[in-house]
């Protein structure tokens, strides 16, 4: 099996199935390294697992990279699966890995949101939510990303069942976001929260329920400039960097908020290729060139991570 | 599998505060079915929205009546995954 994350076709689309079954070699093939954590299941039952990246020690500081979120935005959920190939292959190779992993654990959430994902390749291309039935409506499903306590319900989500941005009917609602608030809680030493979307080419940080600066804005404003800069020396694809309520528009009930406000402050949101020709819709072509980019961008926000602790 | 034949998604660039907010009321138009990929929010940021089959002569129509400039960004979505199926199946193989 350990070979069989070598020999994995990186640079296409891959159904759910599939990615568990990658996610089993990479622990084969790295059995000092990775460990797949079990964080508990979806609404449609189907298990919902982390790669969790230790070189021992007890509940180090960690940090925690999530894709897939939204069913839909495929190249996330490809991009994280490249970059922990990347992550496991630089470890003892690169120094700076090397030195991230001696020091730190990384918890990399490949599929956020798998039945939304199953969908995507069964019946809905265009799917984004979960899949949860809800109550009283013939529409299904709950947006993720706005059913986080962190202005739960305000503006920039939907009360209606039908609409993409439904928030659910009460934060943390749906499982597979109340699962990774009991890690992150239970864990209780996070520095970093980062979360892996699709497309726009942006790297956002809090608030996005409000307009209001941060306590910590210029900070991370500066590391996302710094990240941008790395991830656009390889390409020039250009990035914007901001506050989310600010760069594209306000959205209640959104991660990046709820990790900021328990006290993770590296907490940034990446919305990766393109502008605007494809959508949602990247050919398989770029899941290389994008995965390699974002890399630099992420490896940037890890090591300043690592080299200022708080 | 749901199948997305004949729709197409419209980059639109509205050039106005009036603009955005008469693209937010076609959002809220529920019967038209369409899905913002981006949405209204400021003129300086684009606009993409997927529109249905059924729906491409109203919202053309409602665009063109408010000289809203729009372009198309993907002509028929159906094609594109069909291309994205064939891509998968032929790694695959």
């Amino acid at each position: 099996k350990g070979r069989d994350a070598k020999s994995f076709d990186y640079a296409t689309y891959h159904g759910l199935e599939t990615l568990y079954s990658w996610m089993d070699s990479m622990v084969a093939g790295h059995p000092n390294l990775i460990s797949k954590v079990h964080i508990g299941s979806s609404y449609e039952n189907r298990p919902m697992y982390v790669l969790k990246f230790s070189t021992g020690g007890s509940n180090r500081p960690a940090i925690w990279i999530d894709a897939g979120i939204h069913s839909r935005e495929w190249i996330s959920t490809a991009s994280a699966v490249w970059m922990a190939n990347k992550l496991a292959t630089d470890f003892g190779v690169d120094p700076s890995v090397t030195s991230l992993l001696g020091q730190m654990d990384v918890y990399l959430m490949i599929v956020t949101n798998p039945d939304g994902y199953a969908f995507t390749h069964t019946n809905n291309r265009m799917w984004r939510k979960t899949r949860s039935v809800n109550p009283g409506s013939t529409c299904r499903g709950v947006d993720p990303n706005r059913n986080w306590d962190a202005g739960f319900g305000g503006p920039g989500a939907s009360k209606n069942p039908c609409s993409d941005s439904y928030h659910g009917p009460s934060a943390h609602s749906a499982i597979e976001v109340n699962n990774i608030v009991n890690l992150i809680k239970n864990h209780g030493n996070f520095k970093s929260f980062i979360s892996i979307h699709a497309y726009s080419q942006l790297l956002m940080y809090p608030y996005g329920y409000i307009c209001t600066d941060i306590p910590d804005q210029a900070e991370l404003h500066s590391v996302g400039q710094g990240a941008v800069q790395a991830l656009s020396s390889l390409y020039g694809t250009s990035y914007k960097v901001g506050s989310i309520c600010k760069i594209i528009y306000q959205a209640s009930g959104g991660s990046i908020d709820w990790t900021y406000n328990i006290g993770i402050k590296y907490s940034f949101a990446f919305e990766l290729r393109d502008t605007g020709r494809y959508g949602f819709l990247l050919p398989a072509n770029q899941i290389i060139p994008t995965a390699t980019e974002t890399w630099l961008g992420l490896k940037y926000i890890m090591e300043y991570v690592r080299d200022h602790p708080y | 599998r749901k199948v997305f034949t004949g729709d197409q998604v419209l980059r639109i660039d509205a050039k106005s505060e009036e603009q955005i907010q008469l693209l937010k009321e076609l959002e809220n138009t529920e019967v038209l079915e369409l899905d913002f990929w981006t949405h209204p929010v400021s003129s300086d940021l684009p606009v993409d929205v997927h529109v249905p089959y059924v729906s491409l002569n109203v919202v053309r129509r409602f665009l063109q009546d408010n000289e809203i400039p729009f372009q198309v960004m993907i002509e028929d979505l159906q094609e594109l995954l069909d291309k994205e199926q064939e891509d998968l199946q032929h790694d695959a193989m």
